[in-house]
């Protein structure tokens, strides 16, 4: 039966089914209809098996990270592979955060791509706030560098850095963004503190999990932001990120402009991937 | 790996047996959770998984081959064959219009420019690359800035006065008039689920008439591939696919879920960011990948 009592097996493959379409992954999904056929078994008056089942998965997603609680300038840099959100996102947050009265700062330390620093001054212009950049082929770490003494010198509190996407299968680039990360000690002393944030494309399939321990291998990763949730995809896999990382998503990307960025939300969350 | 855990599932089993309900059954899940872990798509999975039994139920194990090999064999080549089957060959005519499309941030104006370098280098055809996306800020300012790396024509050179269908139209044009052999259009990144964005596709291609349509799809794509290579096609009727990053580790698995789940043809992949790192499709490989 549908609403009382154990887990029958058809209601149990049609859970799973909509798990594996929502990128949860095949060995997560069984795992977790076998944690809700138990629970109906032990429990007293079960409900909606699918209720339930959105429960279980909202409770396992990490919590938030605290609010910044360091020196200024809060620091954030976005990262991940090539086409993710990034630099539509950088926009997004500076929008937000000088929205909410804070003196915001953008670094356009993608060097590398065509266009890429064209493509984040427009933003910059659009949501108002000041863009630190160099010439195109310049050094992705001089550009930080000089925004973090920019934002020094001007009492800026926070520093939004745009990075060039990089598959993490590659060496070279990832041994370049861990150096990048070390320009924040040589700008600001070795205690200051800052976060990296993930950005996943909601219709990647199970390599972003691949990413997630790749980014968090060279030290660079306390948080994912979902992009493009407005899409069909689901975004399941960041229920595995969070289990094997314990990395929180933060924030969701819901279109392409500027105040497409929404807070996390873990139970709408969790009821969408069980459909 | 999954060779690894079917030699261990076979191994009492030796040569000149024939495979049972119950070993093939096993080994059936085993291939299963290894796809669906490679991002093949649920239902393209189960397809698979019918007619792989069918081929494996009571085929002779040779003497010269372990059961787990065998059956292995056999899935990679059902694995291949629907990798491969997919579709005609390539074969685009002079002068051609080529029109890509595909979600957002997938590769197209990147792939754009590796198609231009292509052609040039491998048919001596030059191209005229035209920019369509007139949403994405800079979005012209990368194709331009792509084609003067690989020294291209591309059109507009200045900041847009048209929208998409105008300024494709033009390009058309100004292709023909240069007895360009090749156009290559560029639009925006769009979901398959945007009514107005997809009707803005439908009306670009039916004004354009386009030799071939291109779907532009992330290798590391999940189980929406399907979905969203099903919509464009219904809509523009796909003459072939370009899976884009297949540099990265992503097993690939959405490209067996779109030749096989829609049978329409992977033509190039793109292995990289610069303007060479563009191949022409080859399924061999591919499986053993998809497999890991
Ligand atoms: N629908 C949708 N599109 C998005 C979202 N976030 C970003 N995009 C689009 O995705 C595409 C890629 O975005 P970018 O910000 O350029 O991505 P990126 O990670 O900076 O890309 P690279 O720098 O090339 O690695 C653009 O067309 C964006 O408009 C989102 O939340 N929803
Ligand atoms: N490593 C790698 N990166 C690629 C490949 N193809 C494209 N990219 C990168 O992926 C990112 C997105 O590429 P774009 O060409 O801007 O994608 P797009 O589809 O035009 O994006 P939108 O116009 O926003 O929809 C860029 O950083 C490219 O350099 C590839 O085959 N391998
Ligand atoms: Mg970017
Ligand atoms: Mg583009």
């Amino acid at each position: 039966g549908l609403i009382s009592g154990p887990l029958d097996d058809e209601t149990a493959e049609e859970l799973t089914d909509a798990l594996i379409l929502a990128d949860v992954g095949p060995g997560p999904a069984e795992e977790l209809v076998e944690k809700l056929r138990e629970r109906r078994l032990s429990a007293e008056k079960p409900g909606d098996p699918a209720v339930e089942l959105a429960r279980i998965i909202a409770a396992r997603l990490p919590a938030q990270p605290p609010d910044y609680a360091g020196p200024a300038p809060e620091i954030h840099l976005l990262i991940g592979v090539n086409g993710s959100g990034k630099t539509t996102t950088a926009a997004k947050l500076a929008k937000r955060a000088r929205e909410a009265g804070r003196r915001v700062l953008l670094a356009a330390c993608d060097t590398f791509r065509a266009a890429a620093v064209e493509q984040l001054e427009l933003w910059s212009r659009r949501v108002g706030v000041p863009l630190i950049r160099h010439a195109e082929g310049g050094d992705a770490a001089a550009v930080l560098f000089d925004a973090l003494e920019a934002a020094r010198s001007r009492d800026v509190d926070l520093v939004i850095a745009d990075t060039a996407g990089r598959l993490h299968a590659k060496r070279r680039l990832m041994d370049e963004l861990a150096k990048l990360g070390r320009v924040v000690g040589k700008a600001l002393g070795h205690e200051h503190p800052f976060r990296s944030g993930l950005v996943l494309d909601a219709a990647n399939g199970q390599n972003s999990l691949q990413q997630a321990r790749a980014f968090l291998e060279i030290g660079l990763a306390d948080e994912v932001i979902l992009t493009k949730l407005d899409g069909s995809a689901k975004g399941g896999v960041v229920l595995a990120v969070g289990a094997q990382t314990g990395l929180p998503v933060t924030w969701i990307g819901t279109g392409e402009g500027p105040d497409d960025l929404e807070p996390f939300q873990p139970q709408r969350f969790a009821a969408a991937l069980v459909g | 790996r999954l060779t690894e855990r079917l030699g261990v599932l076979f191994k009492r089993l030796t040569g000149r047996g024939k495979l049972s309900e119950d070993n093939v059954k096993e080994a059936l899940r085993e291939v299963r959770v290894a796809l669906l872990e490679a991002d093949v798509n649920l239902r393209v999975v189960k397809d698979f998984l019918k007619s792989v039994k069918e081929k494996a139920l009571g085929a002779e194990v040779l003497n010269s081959l372990t059961p787990g090999q065998h059956f292995i064999g056999v899935v990679k080549e059902e694995l291949t064959a629907l990798l491969e089957g997919a579709g005609d060959k390539l074969n685009l005519p002079k002068p051609a219009t080529v029109l890509l499309v595909g979600l957002q941030g997938s590769g197209k104006t990147t792939t754009a420019a590796k198609l231009a370098r292509h052609y040039q280098k491998s048919q001596g055809r030059e191209s005229l690359l035209v920019a369509c996306d007139t949403r994405r800020p800079a979005a012209r300012e990368q194709l331009v800035r792509l084609a003067d790396l690989i020294k291209a024509d591309v059109h507009p050179r200045k900041p847009f006065t048209k929208d998409a269908p105008g300024t494709a139209r033009e390009g058309v044009k100004l292709a023909a008039a240069a007895g360009r052999e090749l156009t290559i259009i560029d639009t925006a990144g769009r979901l398959q689920i945007d009514e107005e964005l997809m009707v803005e596709l439908e009306e670009l291609e039916a004004g354009l008439k386009p030799q071939a349509v291109w779907l532009v799809v992330d290798a590391m794509t999940g189980q929406a591939a399907l979905e969203v290579a099903a919509e464009f096609h219904r809509r523009l009727e796909l003459d072939g696919v370009i899976v884009s990053k297949l540099d990265g580790d992503a097993r690939g698995g959405c490209i067996l879920s779109i030749a096989g789940g829609l049978g329409v043809p992977v033509r190039f992949v793109g292995t990289g960011e610069r303007p060479e790192d563009l191949e022409p499709f080859r399924a061999e490989g591919l499986a053993g990948r998809i497999l890991g």
